[in-house]
């Protein structure tokens, strides 16, 4: 058996650059999706936890609800889907 | 289900759509189709009624677009975004846009619909086999003129049933140059091209010259996605070029598409011999996108639904391919709650395209001698009008109006026309011919216009006959050829190609009046001898047709009279 091949990541010209890191995935997906800033119904603007904005987004998606980045969040984020955000401001 | 803030929705049934480009991955005909099909999966459990329009604004404006694509909402390349569309309301609202660096299918892998050939246009079959070798995409072997074909049926040998494939040889997409296919060479700002080129354009579609010279004649369109025929590429910088096999990556040769050099797994390929000297790639086509699904989410969308939080809902809002779709028990609660149930029949199954007017029976056919109603005289059936004086609609009935006669309308879809009723028996005053009528509901008043006289009816009591300049109309005006009713006590009465807008209450011509009709009411005919107001809809009459204008003053049908309000 050879050594595994080192993967090299190669940026390929004119790739939209979507090599970042799970973390930064994660506040982009919560922030584009309506999870982190939600607008309360008087219009107060609140920032909520990106552990409460997880647990969320695992609702709206019937994962289960732990405030962690795990592995099936990550993967759901990561899924293709529609641009409109889940929460509805 | 969830409805967006305030449950916005549209304020009307008979929504509107068109369609402004198309995607090059797949025939025109076939996004056609798979939209429409996306639109019926809300019209069969709602009473909505979609009409595409070909020009002008529709509702729900429906476009494909890359990247910053002309609203604050950029999409994200392949994958990823696929589609967002908007809730209903005026301008940007209740559009739909598409990912155009997506791939769009069907789903399931290539969805290509075959032009000439002997297949009249069937889909091809994937895989087939010709002279013993089997093909998953479509090919030229075979053929000396480069055009790529697949057989549609799995083994070519035995049917012999083939059609040609997407081709710039055989057409183009949108452009200006109606569908003609690439003339090649073409010069392009003093250059020439023996291809299509994303030359001249940022957003990377594929584009050609119909003619040799571009720079002259400024005809072009758009290149089809032979992502069926050698392995296009999508996306990448090389989006829709075929894919070259061998190819050099990091000193390695490869024969197929890999997702070396890739963390997330998609598999790619160089669009040249070496992507260490060249780096021209792109992504290799997969099943796509089905762009039924994703366009029946975004009109859900479009309509007032916002997102579910049940997976097997369609408007989840992850993309998941389904064979057969059914939409979920949820979705129908969700978009009843804003329309309603389907109130109509229930839908039929898809049939041959039934023309939205009947046309007139062969009269060469024996026509089928159904019991019709006993007129009180039967040589005055409604059905052999071509051309009735006025109809207008009287507590809720439409009447139609001819030599001293009239014939009534129930208002339920399946009723049929009751009469001939004598006019002079219920409105003695009254001449045999009407040119137009209206009522004013609330002041339970019936006005009748002839010639250049009016005449008021309050129960059995009448007023009139009275010179029509008595209400402002310039006594120039041979008659008033139909009125329509404008809410808060103005009526709009037509004469000629002009109308004006009498206040019920003054007794009075409006200032700034007359305007022309077909300034303000576009689409419909200058001439029309009946304007009345019907079930939320304008009707123009001439001759034997109607032109139907809907609230937003957009012609969305024309028909028959006869067949299509008489229900002959």
């Amino acid at each position: 058996w050879s050594l595994p091949l080192k993967s090299v990541f190669v940026t390929f010209p004119g790739d939209i650059i979507k090599n970042m890191t799970d973390t930064e995935l994660a506040e982009g997906y919560l922030n584009k999706f309506g999870y982190m800033n939600t607008v309360q119904r008087s219009g107060f603007q609140s920032v909520v936890s990106t552990s409460k904005a997880l647990k969320r987004m695992q609702r709206q998606m019937g994962l289960k609800e732990t405030g962690e980045l795990d592995k099936s969040t990550l993967e759901a984020m990561k899924r293709p889907r529609c641009g409109v955000p889940d929460v509805a401001n | 289900y969830q409805t967006f803030e305030g449950d916005l929705k549209w304020d009307h049934q008979d929504v509107t759509y068109r369609i402004i480009n198309y995607t090059p991955d797949m025939e025109p005909s076939l996004i056609d189709e798979a939209f429409a099909r996306a639109f019926k999966v809300w019209s069969d459990v709602t009473p909505l009624t979609f009409t595409r329009l070909f020009d002008g604004t529709a509702d729900i404006m429906i476009s494909f677009g890359k990247q910053n694509h002309g609203d604050p909402y950029p999409f994200d390349g392949k994958d990823g975004l696929l589609a967002h569309a908007y809730p209903p309301g005026e301008g940007l609202q209740g559009d739909a846009h598409f990912d155009d660096d997506e791939y769009w299918t069907l789903g399931a892998g290539p969805a290509i619909k075959t032009r000439y050939g002997n297949a009249e246009g069937a889909m091809c079959h994937f895989p087939f086999t010709f002279e013993g070798k089997s093909y998953t995409t479509c090919t030229t072997d075979g053929r000396s003129d480069n055009l790529p074909w697949c057989a549609t049926t799995a083994d070519f040998s035995i049917d012999k049933k083939y059609g040609f494939c997407p081709s710039e040889l055989l057409y183009t997409v949108d452009g200006n140059a109606n569908g003609a296919e690439c003339v090649f060479p073409f010069v392009f700002l003093g250059e020439k091209y023996d291809s299509c080129t994303t030359e001249g354009r940022t957003d990377g579609y594929r584009w050609c010259a119909t003619t040799s010279n571009f720079d002259n004649d400024k005809t072009y369109g758009f290149c089809p996605s032979r992502v069926c025929t050698e392995t296009a590429v999508i996306g990448g910088n090389s989006e829709g070029e075929p894919c070259h096999f061998p190819f050099v990556f990091l000193g390695k040769q490869y024969d197929s598409c890999t997702s070396e050099g890739r963390g997330d797994g998609k598999l790619w390929c160089s669009t040249t011999d070496s992507y260490d000297d060249d780096a021209k790639w792109g992504f290799c086509p997969d099943q796509g996108y089905s762009l039924f699904l994703v366009a029946a989410h975004e009109f859900g969308h479009a309509l007032g639904l916002d997102h579910s939080n049940i997976r097997d809902a369609l408007m989840y809002p992850m993309y998941s391919y389904v064979k057969d779709f059914s939409l979920h028990k949820d979705d129908i609660e969700g978009i009843q709650y804003l329309y309603g149930g389907k109130t109509g029949p229930d839908p039929t199954p898809p049939g041959p395209k039934t023309p939205t007017t009947t046309p007139y029976p062969d009269p060469d056919e024996p026509t089928t001698t159904t019991t019709a109603p006993t007129p009180v005289d039967p040589t005055k059936d409604a059905c052999e009008m071509t051309k009735f004086d006025t109809i207008t609609v009287i507590e809720g009935e439409l009447h139609f109006f001819k030599d001293g006669h009239y014939w009534k309308m129930p208002s339920e879809s399946n009723g049929e026309s009751k009469g001939p009723f004598s006019i002079s028996e219920r409105w003695p005053a009254l001449p045999a011919v009407v040119d137009s009528a209206f009522e004013d509901i609330l002041a339970r008043k019936l006005y009748f216009f002839s010639g250049n006289r009016f005449w008021v009816y309050t129960g059995k009591s009448v007023l009139g006959p009275r010179g029509i300049e008595k209400l402002g109309l310039p006594n120039s005006i041979q008659k008033v050829e139909g009125a329509l009713q404008r809410g808060k006590g103005k009526v709009l009465l037509f004469s000629g190609e002009n109308y004006w807008r009498l206040d019920v209450k003054d007794q009075k011509i409006d200032k700034g009046y007359p305007r022309y009709t077909d300034v303000v009411f576009g689409g419909v005919p200058n001439d029309a001898h009946d304007v009345f107001q019907y079930k939320g809809h304008i009707y123009f009459c001439r001759d034997r047709f109607y032109w139907r204008m809907n609230s937003r003053r957009q012609v969305d049908r024309v028909g028959y009279v006869k067949y299509d309000l008489l229900k002959c």
